[in-house]
């Protein structure tokens, strides 16, 4: 699951997500 | 939990909620109704005003990413994906405050904003929608339905099934106290496809529903069968999100020209 949703992740573990 | 524990359960998501939504239904009720101090929306209802409202800036920030179009339903398509993403982010840190959520295994955490995001934006929609448009842009903006409707299939599709569940649930006059409860529920649902801990899950949701009973209780007294309305709401707000992913997938396979945002390709790939 972590692969194939790694925006989803990052947004969990930081409140920042620069390619968004 | 006690009643006590459930109003404090309440009264913490709903902080989390004001705190992390940006558009609250108050604020778009003030300014759909013109109870504000504040310029009255752009209204966007055909292809000269949508290019006034790009070009006077009504819109903070530019597509990025999205290869230029000069189709205006495609167009449209964008501005929506660039509303879900943002709406993600922010569904994302509100899930985080539910007491419990980050808790739960990561993977669990995942499975549940895969599948409740979008029952969730579905859901807020309707804070910002009338029966003859919605507000766009943080309020700066008001896009009338008919215009939604008259652009080229299957771009006209995509908000009137929106807009036909809005009505119905605006009906019920939910207000921000309500919606937030509402959606924590919504999110910590224990059915998702894929689930590691289910129990944990419904621990978790059944606390926030009962919250949301006891809140329903003392805020809509005269409100018969409010509670049970909500719960077949959320199976209304399923089958707009499987009806949504079928027209996303059709957008894909026949347009093919039209980009889906990263965010909304992980979102979408094997959901249902």
């Amino acid at each position: 699951l972590k692969e194939k949703h790694k925006i989803l992740h990052r947004l969990l573990q930081n409140s920042s997500c620069s390619d968004l | 939990p006690g009643g006590s524990d459930l109003k404090s359960l309440a009264k913490h998501v709903y902080n989390a909620y004001l705190k992390n939504l940006n558009m609250t239904k108050k604020k778009a009720r003030s300014i759909l109704t013109g109870r504000t101090s504040t310029n009255p929306p752009f209204v966007v209802h055909d292809m000269d005003t949508l290019w006034q409202a790009e070009n006077g800036l009504v819109w903070n920030q530019l597509i990025h990413g999205a290869p230029p179009t000069k189709e205006i339903g495609v167009h449209v398509f964008y501005r929506c994906q660039c509303t879900t993403v943002e709406t993600v982010r922010e569904l994302t840190e509100f899930a985080k405050s539910i007491p419990g959520f980050v808790g739960l295994y990561l993977n669990d955490q995942v499975t549940l904003l895969k599948y409740g995001v979008h029952e969730a934006i579905f859901c807020m929609l309707p804070s910002l929608m009338n029966k003859d448009g919605l507000l766009v842009a943080n309020g700066k903006g008001f896009v009338t339905r008919e215009f939604l409707r008259s652009l080229r299939r299957p771009f006209n599709e995509i908000m009137e099934p929106k807009f036909e569940f809005a009505v119905k649930f605006n009906a019920l006059e939910l207000d921000d106290s309500d919606l937030a409860l509402f959606v924590a529920a919504i999110i910590l649902c224990g059915d998702r496809p894929g689930l590691m801990n289910v129990r944990q899950v419904e621990e978790i949701q059944d606390n926030i529903l009962q919250a949301l009973n006891l809140h329903l209780q003392a805020h809509h007294p005269d409100s018969l069968y409010l509670f049970p309305k909500l719960l077949q709401k959320m199976a209304d707000l399923r089958q707009l999100v499987t009806e949504n992913a079928q027209l996303v997938q059709k957008i894909k396979k026949t347009e093919s020209e039209t980009s889906l945002h990263p965010l909304l390709q992980e979102i979408y790939k094997d959901m249902y």
